[in-house]
């Protein structure tokens, strides 16, 4: 939650709409 | 070509493969959102020709910009991930006090992300070990 | 720092979205054929006027773009197999495949080979089959002289290795390190 709530506020809420999520259990490898 | 500022954020990590924390990119990163912004613009314009006018052989060039589009957000979200793992490894070499030099590398929102990061760790050490807890960022090397 | 490791490059075909070796691997530019119209898009093709890029066009574009773009079913691009993985030198690499520069024929031989396999190629079989024995033909030599070159200049060992055979190496050093340490009591 930490990461992701970094992520949104430092990049994605300023990316176009249909771009500001990244699905972290696909992309953060086991 | 699109996505070359983007692609020299990654490459500006990668050079410092030790773990090393260079000053945040602000610029770098800035630039990469402009050309996003720009792509999006563009493949808004084409797409609603391409639904108004039929104009179909558009298709190509809006898959073109939006390949570049989620190829900006990757490289972006891979360039402040891969500061995360720095920064916190940080907390494992340095304790919860980080030198000025370094914090001067990082961002607001990395300090912020680095003091919740600290309070994750404290609470997980303060539940282990009985009552009063275990510093487990301690002794990391075996006792002789 | 050793507590910082980072996300990995994903293994075979997989690539992970925040491995910064996967990013720079699918950097890689590959001669490629537009098979179809791009309007709009002339400004990207230095040799050509045009507004738009025509089909036929011959451009080099990096992999994700061509991963990207690339349709099973349709022409849109079309990707030209990089010699290091056609049949010429797959044959020089079944002869021997310690004797090859991979580092020049690469740097990225393993990961961009692995990632070629995405585009439908009859040679795709043959293509895994070189690479997976390349692998195995080279590992050993990598891994001994990881583990027998002891504070020395490995410069000499690693040039001619590809990325992921380097990072195999530095491992194998590491280990290396670490154990001679802890001989030297010096690990505590």
């Amino acid at each position: 939650t930490n990461t992701e709530t970094y992520l949104k506020s430092v990049a994605l809420k300023h990316m176009p709409p249909n771009l500001q999520t990244v699905d972290m259990l696909k992309a953060v490898p086991e | 070509m699109f996505c070359e500022k983007a692609i020299e954020l990654i490459r500006e990590l990668h050079r410092m493969s030790d773990g090393q924390l260079p000053a945040f990119n602000e610029d770098g990163i800035r630039q990469v959102l402009e050309e996003m912004k720009a792509l999006y613009e563009q493949n808004q314009s084409d797409v609603n020709e391409a639904k108004s006018e039929g104009k179909s052989e558009l298709i190509p060039t809006i898959k073109f910009r939006h390949c570049c589009l989620l190829r900006n957000q990757r490289c972006i979200a891979a360039y402040l991930y891969d500061r995360l793992l720095r920064i916190r490894a940080l907390r494992w070499e340095y304790g919860s006090v980080l030198p000025t030099n370094i914090r001067f590398h990082m961002c607001a929102e990395e300090l912020e992300w680095f003091n919740q990061y600290k309070k994750s760790l404290a609470t997980y050490m303060r539940s282990l070990g009985g009552e009063e807890g275990l510093d487990i960022t301690q002794d990391m090397k075996p006792p002789k | 720092t050793p507590s910082y490791v980072p996300v990995p490059p994903g293994v075979g075909m997989e690539d992970n979205f925040f491995s910064l070796d996967d990013i720079l691997l699918s950097h890689e530019r590959l001669p490629s054929r537009m098979e179809c119209l791009f309007p709009r898009l002339g400004f990207l093709e230095k040799s050509s006027d045009s507004r738009d890029i025509q089909e036929g066009t011959k451009m080099e574009m990096p992999l994700f773009l061509a991963k990207g773009l690339y349709e099973r079913k349709r022409r849109v691009v079309s990707v030209e197999l990089p010699k290091v993985y056609k049949e010429g030198w797959r044959t020089v690499f079944s002869a021997d495949p310690t004797v090859v520069d991979l580092h020049k024929m690469g740097p990225y031989y393993y990961g961009l080979g692995s990632q070629m396999l995405h585009f439908d190629s009859p040679e795709n079989p043959e293509i895994a089959q070189a690479i997976l024995q390349t692998f195995i033909g080279r590992f050993r030599r990598t891994m001994d002289s990881s583990q027998n070159a002891y504070n020395e200049d490995t410069s000499a060992l690693v040039e001619r290795l590809d990325y992921l055979e380097r990072a195999l190496f530095k491992a194998g050093q590491s280990g290396l390190n670490s154990f001679q340490c802890w001989e030297r009591g010096r690990a505590s």
